[in-house]
């Protein structure tokens, strides 16, 4: 489903420049559930974003479903993230003026559905994550925590083939983030969703069926996990 | 130091009303090291920002150094902020146009301290959580971990009497929140800082002296803590 090959990443700073990742490989199949760690700074954040189509690699291979990405127009890009994946951002990317309920309904008027299907689907997702009380706060209404799960209903919402999901636990207790996991593996499992997640976890990487490790943007190492 | 009674915060939203806090009672000695911590939306946050003058509770009493909060002015407040407490945001609130060191300096800007030794100052505090490489990097051009860094290096630059963090390793791998644990113990055993520190990672919360539970908006229990 997901193939890079090559990928490298930089950025220019006046004259400085960071290799953001050198030389990424990597395969995911559909109904695969990977895990990314790594120390911070590693690049994590800007494989993700590479995967989502949210930004370009500097050089490289990038196949979605067969098809060459950097080939793509803009327009057809965002129409296949719309569509096909759900990204939940590290810093969550809510929009400040909308409460919880229209901002997990957002990706769903994009893709042109209907009001009363968008209200189911938003209500289900925000019930999922246990924040229906809240669907009328905005985000500065809402805590570290609860700003993190609307963003995950959000993605889950318009029921996506693929999740990348950037650190979704990160603000969350330990009860909260395991509830999620259970999400994540539920639908791994029963739905085929493919799931690919940044965490610096290592008991929520573990519900994954393997974990990548980058280390100053490269490949370290790649670790199968047993499941019963 | 700091000492709160029967302090209530309230939201009202429409027509619900939303008890953030409820009735907390709580004292913190100087040289404390504290740590709170409970289920996401259970008043943490809320919690810290009344103890950081960021906020006002809705009843209550607040006596930070002997003086009641609530007859000080805005302005006295800000003016107690600026000078003895550092303060890590859940959400960093790094402002966008400045590059991390020009973060960093400024509130010893808003002190009045002269630049050469803000610059001194602002590099040891980026030396001090791994960050001088990036000092010239605006927090879009920074990865969440090291963001979180450049925001726990602004609230040490000015040693402050008090730190108050939220959630300060959410966004870091385990070694580099180790670290973060490192530098705040140092500073608390060798120069007595007062470190009150919301985190739910159970680990991270044994650096304290002590761990404060929160639920529901409510003080559960406290939690002694034993350290050789
Ligand atoms: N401005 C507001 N208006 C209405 N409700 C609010 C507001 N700010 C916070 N709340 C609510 O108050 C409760 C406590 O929020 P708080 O941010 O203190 O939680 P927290 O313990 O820090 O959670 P987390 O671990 O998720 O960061 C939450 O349920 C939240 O929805
Ligand atoms: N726009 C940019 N310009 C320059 N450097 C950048 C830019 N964005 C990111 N970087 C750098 O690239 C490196 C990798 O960033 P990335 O966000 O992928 O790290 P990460 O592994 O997600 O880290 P974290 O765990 O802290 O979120 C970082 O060292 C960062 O400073
Ligand atoms: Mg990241
Ligand atoms: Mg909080």
């Amino acid at each position: 489903l997901i193939k890079l090959q090559g990928i490298t990443r930089q950025y220019r700073l006046g004259q400085v420049q960071v290799d953001a990742l050198k030389n990424i490989d990597l395969l995911v199949e559909e109904g695969d559930f990977i895990s990314i760690m790594g120390p911070s700074g590693s690049g994590k954040s800007t494989l993700l974003n590479i995967i989502g189509c949210l930004d370009r690699p500097t050089s490289g291979i990038y196949e979605l479903a067969g098809e060459r990405v950097e080939k793509l127009s803009d327009s057809k890009l965002a129409d296949i993230r719309n569509r096909f994946i759900g990204f939940v951002f590290q810093s969550f990317h809510l929009l400040p003026d909308l409460d919880a309920q229209a901002n997990v309904e957002l990706p769903l008027i994009y893709r042109g559905m209907g009001g009363r299907e968008r209200h189911r689907k938003s209500l289900a997702a925000l019930e999922a994550v246990g924040l229906a009380k809240r669907r009328n706060h905005r985000p500065s209404q809402l805590s570290g925590g609860e700003q993190q799960r609307v963003a995950i209903a959000r993605a889950l919402a318009g029921e996506p083939a693929v999740i990348l999901a950037d650190e979704p636990t990160g603000a969350l207790d330990s009860q909260s983030g395991r509830n999620i996991m259970a999400i994540f593996q539920r639908l791994n499992r029963e739905q085929g969703l493919t799931i690919v997640q940044v965490t610096h976890e290592e008991n929520i990487a573990r519900h994954g069926h393997k974990v990548i490790h980058l280390l100053d943007g490269q490949l370290e190492k790649e670790e199968a996990l047993d499941h019963p």
